[in-house]
C-alpha cells in the first residue's frame, strides 16, 4: 500500500 | 484528495477537451504542436505503466485511461486525419523534441527513486512532462497571434499545473510525511516554463484584446 500510494497523483 | 487537486485534474481534463473540441469542431490543429502532443502521449504511456500492477482508486484508473487514450487519439488525428493533417503547422514546429526525450531518459536513469524499470520511466515522464510544452510554446511564439482555443488549452493547461503546486503545498502542511521532491522540483520548473505566457494571457485578458506573444 505504502508504494502505491508514492504514486497516487496523476 | 484535497481541493487543489481535485481542481488540478478536472482543469487538466478540460484543457484536453478544449482541445478535442478546437479539432473536432474546426477540423483543423492549426496553432497546436504534433510535437508536444506526441511527449503529452509517450508521458502517460510512460507514467501509466502501474495501471495493471498498483491499484489506488476508480478515479485514479479512469482518470489515467482518459489521458491515455485521448493523448494518443489526438497524436493519431493530427497524423492521419486528412483535413486535420493539413492544417497542421509543420514548418512552424520545428522544434527537436526527440533531444527532449533522450535527455529526459538519461535524467531518469540518473535521478529516480528506485532502480527498477518502473520507477525509472515514472521518473522519465515526470521530466518530460516538465518541458513538453516547449515545442507548443515555441510554435505559438513563433506564429505570433493565437486562436481562442489554442490559447484557453494552454491557459487551462498551466492552470493544472500551478494547482498541482497549490496541492502540494497543502500536503505538505497537512501529511506526516510527504516527500516528493522530484515530482514537485519538475512541477515548479514546468510551471514556471508556462510564467511568460500567462503574462500575455493576463494582458490580452486584462485589455479584452486578442491574445498575441511578442517575438
Amino acid at each position: 500500500a505504502e508504494e502505491a500510494a508514492k504514486h497516487d497523483e496523476l | 484528495m484535497n481541493a487543489f487537486r481535485l481542481a488540478g485534474d478536472i482543469t487538466h481534463l478540460i484543457s484536453i477537451l478544449v482541445l478535442l473540441l478546437k479539432i473536432y469542431a474546426t477540423k483543423s490543429c492549426s496553432g497546436i504542436s504534433l510535437k508536444t502532443q506526441e511527449l503529452y502521449a509517450v508521458v502517460f504511456l510512460a507514467r501509466y505503466l502501474d495501471l495493471f500492477t498498483d491499484f489506488i482508486s476508480v478515479y485514479n484508473s479512469v482518470m489515467k485511461v482518459v489521458f491515455i487514450l485521448s493523448s494518443v487519439a489526438i497524436v493519431w488525428c493530427m497524423r492521419r486525419h486528412r483535413a486535420v493533417k493539413r492544417s497542421y503547422d509543420k514548418e512552424l514546429d520545428t522544434f527537436r523534441h526527440y533531444y527532449l526525450v533522450g535527455a529526459c531518459f538519461v535524467f531518469a536513469l540518473l535521478v529516480h527513486e528506485k532502480f527498477t524499470f518502473q520507477e525509472v520511466f515514472w521518473a522519465f515522464s515526470i521530466y518530460l512532462e516538465a518541458v513538453a510544452i516547449i515545442p507548443q510554446l515555441v510554435l505559438l511564439q513563433r506564429s505570433g497571434n493565437v486562436d481562442n482555443l489554442t490559447g484557453q488549452y494552454v491557459f487551462f493547461l498551466g492552470a493544472y499545473r500551478a494547482l498541482y503546486i497549490l496541492n502540494w503545498i497543502y500536503r505538505y502542511f497537512t501529511e506526516a510525511k510527504f516527500s516528493r521532491w522530484i515530482a514537485c522540483i519538475s512541477g515548479l520548473v514546468q510551471t514556471a516554463l508556462y510564467a511568460d505566457f500567462f503574462y500575455y494571457y493576463f494582458l490580452s485578458w486584462k485589455n479584452n484584446a486578442k491574445l498575441n506573444l511578442p517575438a
